[in-house]
This record gives C-alpha cells, structure tokens and sequence, in this order.
C-alpha cells in the first residue's frame, strides 16, 4: 500500500529546472 | 487490463530525507504511480518505490509541454493551517488561519499566493480551501 506522502513541503524546483521556467 | 503508468525522467540528482522517499539520479526513468497535489509524488524505479519531488520530474513524453494549470489572477481563497517562513526572496511568509487567494497552482507543490499587496511562492500542504 502506499504510504502517506512526507509530511514536509517538497524541495524547490532544482536550479536546472529554474533556468528553464525562466 | 494493465494499467499503464507515466514515464517521467528524472532531471537532477535527488538525495532523500525521510523513509518514504527515493534517491534518484539524473536521467533515472521512473513510473508514477500517484500525483498528490502537495508536489510529492510516488513513483516506482526498478524494484524501488517512494515519493519523490514533482519538481524534479519532467514527462518523458513531450518534455517541453507545460503541465500545470493556468493562472488564476482572480483567486481563489484558502486559508492557511500551518504558518511558513520564506526561505527564499521569492517566497511569502504567512502564519497559522491567514485568508489568502490563491493565483497560480503548481504542480511542484509550491503555489503563487496573494495577502493583501504581497505575493510569493507558499507549499501547497500548508493550505486548506476556505469554506471547507
């Protein structure tokens, strides 16, 4: 069964991803 | 019938933090088994299994389609259940049964909220829709 999922706010998007949300 | 699971790419290298996660590799394929709206999502990798960040997934299909929802610059209202401190310029630092309109929801679990003349990125699982 799956777990509940953590309960803390996942990471920011990863600076690769950042540069091309920009 | 079988049900055929998302293939998503891993973008960059992610080191887990709690048990429930999985550390992943750039360029690991993963399958996703569960979208939660919190930005968590579980995935399978090979025999592995766990919650992995959204943000760092990308389809592999069509890695340049956008997936998330449009803006909404009317807003929507919720309210805060647990209070966050910005821990980057970008963010928006907001306590505990705060009213706040909801602009743009992200599918990475951090959403564009409005308070007032201010506006930031706050997590997703610290909201509660108003009236609910």
């Amino acid at each position: 069964s799956i777990k509940n999922p953590p309960q803390n706010p996942p990471p920011r998007p990863p600076p690769e991803m950042r540069r091309k949300q920009a | 019938a079988p049900i055929i699971l998302d293939t998503y790419r891993v973008i960059a290298d992610f080191e887990k933090t709690s048990k429930h996660e999985i550390t992943l590799h750039t360029d690991d394929l993963v399958e996703i088994v569960e979208k939660n709206e919190n930005g968590w999502w579980f995935c399978q990798c090979e025999s592995k299994r766990g919650w992995i960040p959204a943000s760092y997934l990308e389809p592999l299909d069509g890695p340049d389609e956008v997936e998330d929802a449009d803006p909404n610059y009317e807003g929507e209202e919720y309210i805060t259940i647990q209070a966050y401190k910005a821990e980057q310029e970008d963010e928006i630092s907001l306590v505990v049964g705060e009213t706040v309109e909801v602009i743009h929801k992200l599918l990475d679990g951090w959403w564009v909220v409005r308070k007032g003349d201010e506006n930031g990125y706050f997590p997703s699982m610290f909201l509660s829709k108003a009236g609910k």
